[in-house]
C-alpha cells in the first residue's frame, strides 16, 4: 500500500450522491446501494462512520457520474480506459469521487461482463480516504480493474494495513465510542431525520432524485424503512427535465432553464453562468453544458442560495452579492473573512442590495445597478464616482432592478437581463439598440417554444408614427461610456447643434473590401516573383564579355 | 510481438508518463540513457501489474496497458506532500 500526506482529521464523514446521469442499467436504488456497501467496506475496518446527506448539503465526499470533460483536469474517455478517479482528502473537492458514465456499469455480474460499480467504488473510496495505488496486484487498491465476486468481497490485507495505518483499527464494540453510537449494520443511514442531533435535518423535498430510475422492487424493503428519508421523495418527485429545450411545469427539484426568472446571469472567465435558487447552469453557444444544473455549493462551497448578483472583478476574483453582504471567491474557494457587509466593499455604493454588477471593459469601471439607479465604481479607489447614482434609463428602456448584465464577446454591446428578456446597449454609440427586449431563453439558452416578450413602445413613433426618433447627441470627451457629461450648450433639446450621421455599412461592401484587401497583396507578390524570375533567367542566358572569350595576346593582329 | 486490435492508438511512452512511471524529461532524452530509463519504467509497471519484470514491451505488457483502470497515476512521488485537497 502507499499513503498520501492527506487524511481526514475526523471520524464522522458525510457523503452525497448526485443522481444525475447514474447508469440506466443499474437504476437509482442499485447504484446507491452499491455505493453504500462500498462505504461499509471501509467503515468495517476503521473507526470511520459515514452519513449520507442530500446532494448540495456540502458533504465531505460527493460522488457523481459524468462523461468526457466534466470540470476537472482529467476528462473521461468514453468506454474503457479511465473508469473513475477521486480527490484525496481535503476541503472543497477533497474526497470527491467521479465515475465515467460511459462505462458498461454492472453489479453482481456472474459472467464478468461489464465493470462492477461496487468494486470500483471501493477502490475510489480508498483514494478518498487517502490511499494511493498499491503495488500488490491482488489488492483492491491496485490501479487496474479486475473482477472479483462482489457478493463475498473482503479487503486484501494490504488494503487493511494501509487504511489502518492512517485511521487505526475499528473501535472495539466494548470500548466507549468516540462519537455517538452508529448501527454498524446500517452504517450508511446513521441518523433518522427526526433525531435532533443532526445539525441540519435533510429537507425531503430538496434531493437530487431522478424519476427515470424507478425504484428497484428487489431492494425496496430495506430502503423503504422509515429511517430512510430518500424513499419518500421518490413518490413525489417530478424530476428534472432531461431535455431542457422544451419548458415543463416544475414542482420541485432542479428547475428547467427554460422557465427563466433567474436570480442573476453573469459571465465568469468568459463563460455564461446562470443562477437560480440553489442551482446554477453553464451555458455555452446557446446550449446548456452537460451535467447542469448543479447545486451552487458543489463548486462554491459556502455560497448561499438565491444570490442577487455576481461579477468577475478586474483582478479575476468572483464577487457574489446577496442582500447587504458580499462574498469574495478565488476560483472555487471563498477567501477567509467573508461574507462582509456591502459598505465595506467601497464608498458611495448601495449598502442594502445590489441587483446587478458588471465590470465594464470599455472604460474599466464597474457598474452597480440597484432599483432604478446605477453607480459607477472605481475599483482602484474603491469608491463610486461623485455624480452618481444616475437614472437607469441611460441604458435604454430597461426595467428597474435588472437581474444581470454582461458584455458581448467583442465588447461592442452590453446585454442587460431581467425575467426572461434582455435589452442590448450599443457601447460605441452609447445608446440602447432598438428592437428589444428579446427573449434571452431563445437567444442564449437555446429554448424553443417560449413566447417572445412584447417589444417596448418607442415614445417617438408612438407620438407620430413614421418619423425617425430624435437621437441624443454623441457623448462628449468624458469618454466612451453611457454616463456622458451633459454640458451647457450641449443639452438634448438643441439637436441642430450636433447631428448624428449614421452610416450603415452593408455586409456586401465589407465583403468586397475584404476581397480587395486579399487579392491586392497577392497580385503584388506575384509580380515580384515574376520579376525575380525574369532577372535570374536573363543573368543565366547572358554571354560572358566577348573579350573574355577570346584572349588576345597582343593587339597587333587585331589592328 | 503479436498486435492487439486497437494497439495502434496506444502510445506506451505516453501511457508510462501519464501514470507516473516516466517523467517528462525521461521522455525527451535520447540515446542509451533514455532506453535504460524506459526499460526500468516498463519493468516497474510490469511489477505493479503482476507481470514478469522483463522491461520489454511485449504483448502481455501492451495488453495490460489497455486494461480499464483508475485515472489516478501510480507514481506521484513529489505531488501531494503537505498539500491539502490537491488533486493527484
Amino acid at each position: 500500500f502507499a499513503l498520501t500526506a492527506q487524511r481526514w482529521d475526523k471520524e464522522r464523514l458525510s457523503f452525497s450522491i448526485l443522481y444525475r446521469r447514474i447508469p440506466p442499467s443499474l437504476g437509482l436504488n442499485r447504484t446507491s446501494d452499491a455505493i453504500r456497501r462500498a462505504f461499509g467496506v471501509w467503515s468495517r475496518v476503521t473507526p470511520l462512520s459515514f452519513q449520507e446527506r442530500p446532494a448540495g448539503g456540502a458533504a465531505d465526499i460527493l460522488l457523481l457520474f459524468a462523461s468526457g470533460f466534466h470540470g476537472d483536469m482529467s476528462p473521461f474517455d468514453g468506454e474503457g480506459g479511465s473508469l473513475a478517479h477521486a480527490f484525496y482528502p481535503g476541503p472543497g473537492m477533497g474526497g470527491d469521487t467521479h465515475f465515467d458514465a460511459d462505462e458498461p456499469w454492472t453489479l453482481d455480474a456472474q459472467n464478468q461482463e461489464g465493470i462492477d460499480l461496487f468494486l470500483v467504488a471501493v477502490h475510489e473510496l480508498g483514494h478518498a480516504l487517502g490511499l494511493e495505488h498499491s503495488e500488490n496486484p491482488a489488492a483492491i487498491m491496485a490501479p487496474f480493474y479486475q473482477w472479483s465476486d462482489a457478493q463475498n468481497f473482503s479487503l486484501h490485507g494490504d488494503d487493511i494495513a494501509g487504511v489502518q495505518r492512517m485511521y487505526g483499527p475499528p473501535v472495539a464494540s466494548d470500548a466507549p465510542p468516540s462519537s455517538p453510537p452508529t448501527h454498524r449494520d446500517d452504517i450508511i443511514i446513521t441518523t433518522p431525520p427526526s433525531t435532533p442531533s443532526s445539525p441540519d435535518p435533510p429537507d425531503p423535498t430538496q434531493t437530487d432524485l431522478d424519476p427515470q430510475a424507478q425504484p428497484d422492487p428487489s431492494l425496496s424493503p430495506p430502503l423503504a424503512t422509515p429511517t430512510s428519508h430518500l424513499v419518500s421523495p421518490l413518490t413525489t418527485w417530478t424530476g428534472p427535465d432531461p431535455d431542457p429545450v422544451t419548458p415543463a411545469v416544475r414542482t420541485d427539484g432542479p428547475p428547467s432553464i427554460c422557465d427563466g426568472d433567474f436570480d442573476t446571469v453573469t459571465l465568469l472567465r468568459g463563460e455564461m453562468f446562470v443562477f437560480k435558487g440553489r442551482w446554477f447552469w453553464r451555458v455555452w453557444r446557446n446550449r446548456v453544458l452537460e451535467n447542469y444544473p448543479m447545486p451552487i455549493s458543489v463548486f462554491w462551497n459556502g455560497l448561499p442560495d438565491d444570490i442577487n448578483a455576481a461579477y468577475e472583478r478586474h483582478d479575476g476574483k468572483f464577487v457574489f452579492f446577496k442582500g447587504d453582504r458580499f462574498w469574495l471567491f478565488r476560483e472555487a474557494d471563498v477567501l477567509p473573512g467573508y461574507p462582509q457587509p456591502l459598505h465595506q466593499y467601497g464608498r458611495g455604493i448601495p449598502v442594502h442590495r445590489i441587483d446587478t454588477a458588471i465590470w465594464w471593459e470599455p472604460n474599466e469601471f464597474t457598474y452597480f445597478f440597484s432599483g432604478d439607479r446605477y453607480w459607477r465604481y472605481n475599483e482602484e479607489t474603491r469608491s463610486a464616482d461623485r455624480d452618481f447614482p444616475k437614472p437607469i434609463s441611460r441604458w435604454g428602456k430597461i426595467p428597474a432592478s435588472p437581474r444581470g448584465a454582461f458584455l458581448s464577446d467583442d465588447g461592442a454591446s452590453t446585454y442587460i437581463y431581467k425575467g426572461s428578456s434582455y435589452w442590448r446597449f450599443d457601447n460605441r454609440r452609447t445608446e440602447a439598440d432598438r428592437g428589444y427586449p428579446r427573449s434571452i431563453l431563445k437567444d442564449f439558452m437555446g429554448c424553443v417554444g417560449v413566447p417572445d416578450p412584447d417589444p417596448d413602445p418607442d415614445p417617438e413613433t408612438e407620438r407620430n408614427p413614421g418619423t425617425e426618433p430624435v437621437r441624443p447627441p454623441r457623448p462628449t470627451e468624458s469618454g466612451r461610456g453611457p454616463d456622458r457629461e451633459l454640458r451647457p450648450g450641449n443639452t438634448e433639446d438643441d439637436p441642430d447643434q450636433e447631428v448624428n450621421v449614421v452610416v450603415t455599412v452593408t455586409d456586401s461592401e465589407s465583403k468586397v473590401m475584404t476581397l480587395v484587401m486579399v487579392t491586392a497583396p497577392l497580385l503584388l507578390i506575384l509580380c515580384i516573383l515574376v520579376l525575380v524570375y525574369t532577372i535570374l533567367r536573363t543573368l543565366q542566358n547572358k554571354e560572358p564579355p566577348r573579350a573574355l572569350v577570346h584572349c588576345k595576346r597582343s593587339l597587333q593582329d587585331w589592328v | 510481438s503479436a498486435e492487439t486490435p486497437d494497439e495502434e492508438n496506444l502510445n506506451p511512452e505516453e501511457w508510462l508518463h501519464r501514470f507516473g512511471y516516466l517523467s517528462r524529461s525521461g521522455l525527451q532524452m535520447s540515446g542509451p540513457l533514455s532506453a535504460q530509463i524506459l526499460t526500468r519504467a516498463v519493468s516497474d509497471m510490469q511489477r505493479v501489474y503482476g507481470l514478469a519484470p522483463t522491461g520489454r514491451l511485449d504483448a502481455a505488457t501492451l495488453a495490460a496497458m489497455q486494461r480499464p483502470r483508475c485515472t489516478l497515476p501510480d507514481r506521484t512521488p513529489e505531488a501531494g506532500v503537505g498539500g491539502v485537497g490537491t488533486r493527484r
